[in-house]
């Protein structure tokens, strides 16, 4: 098994704490247009690292934090952590099951957490380097997004390729 | 860094060919390099021919092709560079019913080692799911998750 | 020149915002210059507001709420300008069930006096047609038109 | 009532003389991926004017050119041909029925012809001058495209809707 666990609060349509459990196999997500589905595919990007606010739909990175509805007031920080089990040792660390928090409140601080301890940006990329595991353009398809390996220039093409190199 | 990446294209070339042969159930494909002389800065060409068709620039592919296309390259990736996980979102938005099925065929070979996560509105890709969750917006702005049963997507599609 | 700008922008903007929230069912949207002082070269931005949800940027809109948008933009411009046909390739590609008896709703209001040609497979789609084709590729590379009446569409669909 | 009639043969998939008649109200085309739907829709749009091959999918205006397969050579020439009923006088001439026809040879030559008579690309584009046909960006939605309109940048977005002006 690989994803254990997704918990995401004040991100994005996310205004409570929400959880979703994984099991081995396919997980199948259903809903109605506009309900929350691709935001759920932002939060794991936006976990994993993901810097650029344009890949995440937005225009600058506070738009993840939810921004409140007619009765609710917005969110002061946006917060997801991924539960990853790691009996199978891919990442490089002994410890059995590893939980990545990102947080980023209103003012701009942004947090990053390794099994609750604060930890920085770099350290993230670094657990994940070489494991597959991280936003290349093979693991995560977006939405509308499918054929952009075949509309793509040939050099754009190849970045892609060197991902899986 | 060169010899990688010479290993890396041809072992992708190959996977590529392969998987494609199979989605298509015929045809041929290849994938060539813009600048073969020069590995470190060639970009990559696509080639890809349905079954009966004679060979033509992947413009004029068809929206259903070339998002088959687009699937075979992605498998052929995954092949080289397993990754743990995989997310896709509304895939089979433009397949028909036959290609989905070879689609979810393709898919299923790969469960073992990876863990997809799918949105569809497709009633056929929803069946080969183990687990399943429903999202709405009962209070207006606020998203909910709620866990199904297959036989409650069944329903709860119907009502949608 | 200015002066055809200015009538057609305040009647695109006002049928816009009429279609919108009956597509939607609520909400709120509206269409404004860039440059309000040099309307020769001012741009068009769109803002967007489905019901129950606060204001933002329409990049953070959904693939669905795009559509609809998308959608209500056109037929704004259609009322503005009719024009006597209107073809559609895969439009409902992303839209969940609900959203797609809306947009046929819509549709059917212009249908006296635009003729509409509209690819689909979506089976909900297909049931405002009055005339349906199938093209087929018995002879593969080669595409023929059959004519088929509604009943005929319901089995070829499962065949598919 | 509209168009009557739409006539293909030789042009992308359709090899031999394809034929639908139209009625009025919504006329629905269904098919298996890649079997020519959208071809049709290339179809109406190059009759009707179209002189950028890349709006047609092309690289290069004779990629319209039934192209051969397997057991058929590929054809010498692709033609459309579009039967206009004109009782309304919405086409400001006398005549009740246009047919539009458009040609193009291996060799590059192209042709247009009102009712079977040659003419110039200008005649047509004059016939259609101010009537809303012609492929305006809200008459024709091409797969995929339908939100191109919310993706284009405020400028692209003032074009289409001077075209409605
Ligand atoms: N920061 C935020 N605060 C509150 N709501 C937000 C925020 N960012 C995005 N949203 C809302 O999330 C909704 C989009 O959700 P999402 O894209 O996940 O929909 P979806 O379920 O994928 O729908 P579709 O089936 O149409 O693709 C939008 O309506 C948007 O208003
Ligand atoms: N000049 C040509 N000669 C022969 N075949 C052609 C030519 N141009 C395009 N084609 C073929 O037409 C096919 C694409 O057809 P089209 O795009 O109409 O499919 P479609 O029915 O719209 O499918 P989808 O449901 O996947 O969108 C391609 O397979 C392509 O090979
Ligand atoms: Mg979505
Ligand atoms: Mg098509």
């Amino acid at each position: 098994m690989f994803f254990k666990r997704l918990e995401i609060n004040g991100f994005k349509s996310f205004a409570r704490k929400t959880v979703l459990e994984f099991q081995q196999g396919v997980t199948i997500i259903v809903g109605p247009n506009g309900c929350g589905k691709s935001n759920i595919f932002d939060a794991i990007r936006w976990v994993l690292g993901e810097q650029a606010p344009t890949a995440l739909r937005a225009t600058k990175m506070s738009d993840v934090i939810f921004n409140g509805t007619a009765h609710i007031k917005p969110a002061n920080f946006a917060q997801v952590s991924l539960v990853i089990d790691n009996r199978s040792s891919l990442l490089p660390v002994e410890i059995k099951e590893i939980v990545i928090t990102r947080r980023l409140f209103r003012d701009g601080e942004s947090q990053y957490l390794i099994n609750r301890v604060p930890c920085r940006l770099k350290d993230i990329q670094e657990l994940f380097m070489d494991t597959g595991i991280g936003t290349t353009a093979y693991s995560m398809m977006e939405q509308g997004q499918v054929d952009f390996i075949i509309n793509a220039r040939p050099l754009e093409r190849r970045l892609i390729l060197d991902e899986a190199a | 860094c060169l010899r990688l990446f010479k290993d890396a294209f041809s072992e992708i070339r190959h996977n590529f060919i392969e998987i494609f042969r199979r989605l298509f159930g015929g045809g041929s494909a290849d994938l060539s390099l813009t600048e073969p002389d020069n590995l470190m800065e060639s970009g990559i060409e696509i080639i890809a021919q349905p079954p009966g068709k004679k060979l033509s620039h992947i413009s004029l592919l068809s929206g259903g092709e070339r998002v088959l296309t687009a699937i075979a390259l992605m498998f052929a990736l995954f092949l080289r560079k397993p990754s743990p996980f995989c997310v896709l979102d509304e895939i089979d938005a433009s397949l028909d019913d036959a290609n989905i099925e070879l689609f979810k065929a393709l898919l299923m070979e790969f469960v073992p080692d990876v863990h997809f996560i799918i949105v569809t509105h497709n009633k056929r890709t929803m069946m080969m799911g183990t687990t399943f969750y429903g999202i709405t917006m009962e209070e207006p702005g606020v998203s909910k998750v709620i866990s199904l049963q297959l036989d409650e997507i069944e329903s709860k599609i119907s009502l949608d």
